[in-house]
């Protein structure tokens, strides 16, 4: 059974997707099996991969809500090793709809449970908020990757989301751990990042990984494409910076 | 009554809270009664203007789900003419528990309804979703602010956003207009702002503001001080392009 990793962090717009598919890519690059569930219904993840679903095409919609086969739903990408569970804009009801179904935490688990066996890697793109949707994430995954911005609005955030992982640990998944805590469109230069980022070092110590995203058009211009950023451009400091981090990520964590 | 704008778009990060609090603070700078309603479970706006809640105070939690008094929560700030019905923490649970009550969307509608006629505007901060509090919003609104980068996920996102707003026009709020489009953390200078702008003109014309926010870092200085851009650095780029915006949305906007 591979690592399964939730990309979580409510506050909007701190590089969850473009962590997700760019570590994923990365991962696979350096010869891992990877498989990315998207999970958010915006779907970026999955057109950050080149994959525009039709609306006849199964995707994670169908794993939550109606038990579909969730191996029927994988798809291949342009990068050999990466695999993706690809949502589909209809997911944005779904909340709505879990409310009154049984073990709706855990649906998301169980269409993990079948098919994580084929992965050293499981990257979950959630959301930017904590219901249901990120809620399935987090009883899933065995532990949270947590993507910020060195920015005050995304610091004050951390409070809500560290409650809401203790919450999912005390009750639907006893083994959700920190996985660690990515510094994203980092800028040293700036003053204000430097102080976000000693607040967040001096909270999380060693969970930090010592590789920060740099701010780096190219990440920002690759999805644009349906690329991750290694096939963009493998020479940016983009791709370096993901690559730096996947293998940060495998000597941390390839579960037995 | 006021006229009451929504600023919505469930891409996350893309500048809604920055424009609520500092177009409110600008509008209200230059002569306006201004209300700032924030509907973000993250509550960014309400700590934007330096107010944090204590557990036992009023909020939009209790306008939505027990029929408080929304007068009774509504608070002034530091700036004259600027006032603001926060948010708690609470209201992450709202979307759960508001699927089943009556009336689940026009809770909001009937909040501002009560307290509008006090202010010439009324702009709410909702949360990167298009859930119930999004929702709420859009039936409230006489009309939505669309805050949005010049990047490709952002881009992509405004199919679900202009569908979403074309079905609460059909049924819940006939009269929910486009008030505007406005280019936040602008950057002329990056190849993909120019394509990404280009698209968004091409499609909204003339609802696209003149003014474009210019990516600033006095701005994302600002909220750690719980000051809006005016009281913060007057003399930054930040300021002057909020107090130009408000000019224009003065000029567009004044409901009888
Ligand atoms: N290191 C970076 N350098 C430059 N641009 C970046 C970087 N990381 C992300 N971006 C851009 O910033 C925006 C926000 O990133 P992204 O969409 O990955 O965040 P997110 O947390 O997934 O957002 P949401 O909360 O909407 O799901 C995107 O337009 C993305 O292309
Ligand atoms: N013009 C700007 N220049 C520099 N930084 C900015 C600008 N506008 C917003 N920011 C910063 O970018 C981040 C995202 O902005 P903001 O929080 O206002 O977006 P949002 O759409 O409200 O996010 P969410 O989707 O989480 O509600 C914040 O840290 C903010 O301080
Ligand atoms: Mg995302
Ligand atoms: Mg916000």
């Amino acid at each position: 059974m591979g690592t399964t990793l939730a990309m979580a962090n409510q506050k909007g717009g701190v590089g969850k997707t473009t962590t997700a598919v760019n570590l994923g890519a990365s991962l696979a690059m350096l010869g891992k099996r990877v498989l990315l569930i998207d999970v958010d219904p915006q779907a970026n993840s999955t057109s950050g991969v080149g994959i525009r679903l039709r609306d006849d095409e199964a995707s994670t919609y169908e794993c939550l809500l109606t038990h579909g086969d969730p191996a029927a739903a994988v798809r291949s990408t342009a990068i050999p090793g990466l695999a993706v569970l690809p949502a589909h804009s209809r997911l944005v009801g779904a909340e709505v709809e879990l409310v009154g179904e049984r073990s709706r935490e855990y649906r998301l688990q169980r269409a993990v449970a079948a098919i994580g066996g084929a992965y050293d890697f499981l990257l979950i793109d959630c959301p930017p908020s904590l219901g249901l949707l990120t809620l399935n994430a987090l009883v899933a995954a065995d532990a949270v990757l947590v993507p910020i911005q060195c920015e005050y609005y995304a610091l004050e955030g951390l409070t809500s989301l560290l409650s809401t992982i203790k919450a999912v640990r005390k009750g639907l998944n006893p083994a959700l751990a920190i996985f660690g805590v990515l510094l994203t469109m980092y800028d040293r230069r700036v003053r204000l990042t430097a102080q976000i980022e000693e607040e967040i070092r001096g909270y999380f110590a060693s969970l930090v990984f010592a590789t920060a995203i740099p701010r780096n058009v190219k990440l920002s211009e690759a999805p644009s494409f349906g690329k991750p950023i290694v096939l963009y451009d493998l020479l940016s400091k983009g791709a370096e910076s993901y690559l730096s981090l996947a293998r940060e990520v495998i000597a941390r964590g390839e579960k037995g």
